[in-house]
C-alpha cells in the first residue's frame, strides 16, 4: 500500500 | 535550493509565532480551531510515510510539524479552551473534507493508500486556511500577531512556487508534480487579498482591520 511517486518535499 | 529552505523556515516561524501568541497571551482567541484541526489532518495523512522517509532534513520537518500541531491542539481544545469562541468559528469544514476526498480519490497519481492520502493531504492543505479567513472577516480585525502568523504560513507556500521553477529549469527530468503545483497556487491565491492587506496595514504600523 505505500505510494512510490517519490514525494520530496514538506 | 533557497526558496524551498525559506518557505520551510517561514513554515516553522509560523508554528513558532501562533506557540508564542498562545502561550504568551495564555489566549487562543482569533484562532480558528477549524483551520489548525484540518492542519493536523493535513500533517497526519501527508507524512503516513515517516518511516521511509530517507532524507533527515525532510525527517526532521514531518515530526516537528505533526508534534507542534498536536500541542496546538491540546493548547486550544484543553489548557486555553475557554478562550476559544466557536460562536465565531462556523465555518463548514465538512465541504473542505469532501473537496479534498473527492479530488484524492479521482486524480491520484498512483492507485495506493499512500498516494491517494498525499493527495488528499496537498488538496485538504490548500483550503484548509478558509475557515481562520472566515473568522477574520466576521471579526473584522486581528491582533497583529496573528497578522504575522497568517502571513509566514501564506508565505511559506508562496515560496514553494519560485522553488518548483527553480528545480523545474535546474532538474535535468524537468519533472512537476502536478498536483502540488495547482494546489499550492490556490493556497497561495487565496491568501492574496490577506496579503495585500497586511502589506497595507500591518507592515506600515496599522491594526489589521478589513475595509
Amino acid at each position: 500500500w505505500r505510494g512510490d511517486a517519490g514525494h520530496d518535499e514538506l | 535550493n533557497l526558496f524551498r529552505v525559506a518557505g520551510d523556515m517561514s513554515h516553522l516561524a509560523s508554528i513558532f509565532i501562533l506557540l508564542h501568541k498562545i502561550v504568551q497571551l495564555k489566549s487562543c482567541s482569533g484562532i480558528s480551531f477549524k483551520s489548525q484541526l484540518l492542519y493536523l489532518i493535513v500533517y497526519i495523512t501527508r507524512y503516513l510515510d515517516l518511516p521511509w522517509t530517507p532524507s533527515p532534513y525532510n525527517f526532521i520537518f514531518k515530526i516537528l510539524f505533526i508534534s507542534s500541531q498536536l500541542y496546538i491542539i491540546y493548547l486550544m481544545a484543553r489548557a486555553y479552551r475557554p478562550t476559544n469562541d466557536p460562536n465565531l468559528d462556523t465555518f463548514r469544514v465538512e465541504y473542505l473534507l469532501g473537496f479534498a476526498a473527492v479530488l484524492a480519490v479521482l486524480f491520484p497519481v498512483r492507485y495506493t493508500v499512500l498516494e491517494i492520502f498525499w493527495a488528499f493531504s496537498i488538496w485538504l492543505e490548500s483550503v484548509a486556511i478558509l475557515p481562520q479567513l472566515f473568522m477574520l472577516q466576521r471579526t473584522g480585525e486581528a491582533e497583529a500577531i496573528t497578522a504575522h502568523y497568517l502571513f509566514a504560513l501564506g508565505t511559506y507556500r508562496a515560496l514553494y512556487i519560485p522553488n518548483w521553477i527553480y528545480r523545474y529549469v535546474t532538474e535535468p527530468t524537468h519533472k512537476i508534480d502536478t498536483i502540488a503545483v495547482v494546489a499550492g497556487v490556490l493556497q497561495t491565491v487565496l491568501y492574496s487579498d490577506f496579503f495585500w492587506i497586511y502589506y497595507t496595514k500591518v507592515m506600515k504600523g496599522e491594526k489589521f482591520k478589513l475595509p
